[in-house]
């Protein structure tokens, strides 16, 4: 089973 | 006060058919070095990156940083009525609740003007670090659209893998499977015809096709598309627009649980 990750795991707010 | 003048408004058109799908509401940032936007999807799966340098427009005044808030698929309404070939002028006050379009046919015997409300967006802004590629693929945009098309008939997910073979774009789905290779190829007729394979490891990663596909709205802006591939880490395709910018589109992909 996959699961699908969101953009905001992988940038951090600036 | 903001005044942008696109001799190329065609381009402004091909921009916004390949965002109002993905994104409703964004803030447009216009800034000494240009004009602007990023902006997530509403399930913060992908995220779209438009840069339009200030040295691309004709005429480029910009007084002070400006944030202008806009439903997207309104402003594609509004510049749906201007021509290809027109030339396009974004207006706006410091102080304005609205931004005006105005457009001028090639021999200047038509000029309309369009004023559009603008909106108070919360935007969130990421910040998105240099990432090292493990490889980077380029092809013709076209063929890259109708791979995703062509695959999201048979499953709902892309396994995107880059070997020495070459990428592989595969699904799989209730009927069955398909895979699809592309090989560098540069002895091609045209520079734009070429696939060219850089890659530093093997990388695989699997992506949600009805995202890629949504990317893919931006086709008619360039002949080629990049991609570029890093382990666990969001896919990115970007498209130039003309020489002055790019439409770079992230979507995060699917992980093993």
């Amino acid at each position: 089973k996959r699961h699908q990750k969101l953009i905001t795991e992988f940038f951090n707010h600036s | 006060m903001l005044e942008l003048r696109l001799v190329q408004g065609g381009l402004l058109k091909k921009v916004l058919d390949s965002l109002k799908d993905l994104v409703n509401d964004a803030n447009f940032d216009c800034s000494a070095t240009g004009f602007s936007l990023q902006a997530m999807d509403s399930s913060h799966v992908a995220l779209v990156a438009l840069l339009l340098r200030s040295e691309g427009f004709e005429h480029y005044r910009c007084d002070r940083n400006l944030s202008l808030g806009m439903n997207l698929s309104n402003m594609a309404k509004m510049l749906k009525c201007a021509g290809n070939d027109d030339i396009v002028t974004i207006k706006a006050d410091d102080a304005a609740d609205s931004v005006t379009f105005m457009f001028e046919s090639p021999n200047q015997d038509k000029i309309a003007d369009f004023d559009m409300k603008l909106m108070d967006i919360d935007s969130e802004h990421l910040g998105i670090p240099e990432a090292e590629f493990q490889a980077i693929v380029r092809m013709p945009s076209a063929e890259f659209a109708r791979i995703c098309k062509d695959l999201s008939t048979i499953g709902d997910t892309v396994v995107i893998s880059v070997t020495k073979e070459g990428v592989k774009f595969s699904t799989r789905g209730d009927i069955g499977t398909a895979n699809i290779v592309c090989r560098h190829n540069t002895s091609v007729d045209k520079p734009e015809e070429a696939t060219i394979i850089e890659m530093e490891e093997t990388v695989s990663l699997t992506f949600a096709l009805r995202y890629m596909n949504s990317f893919t709205k931006a086709t008619p802006l360039a002949n080629q598309v990049t991609i570029s591939l890093s382990s666990d880490l969001p896919v990115v395709v970007e498209y130039k627009v003309a020489e002055m910018g790019h439409i770079r589109f992230y979507l995060a992909p699917k992980i093993e649980e």
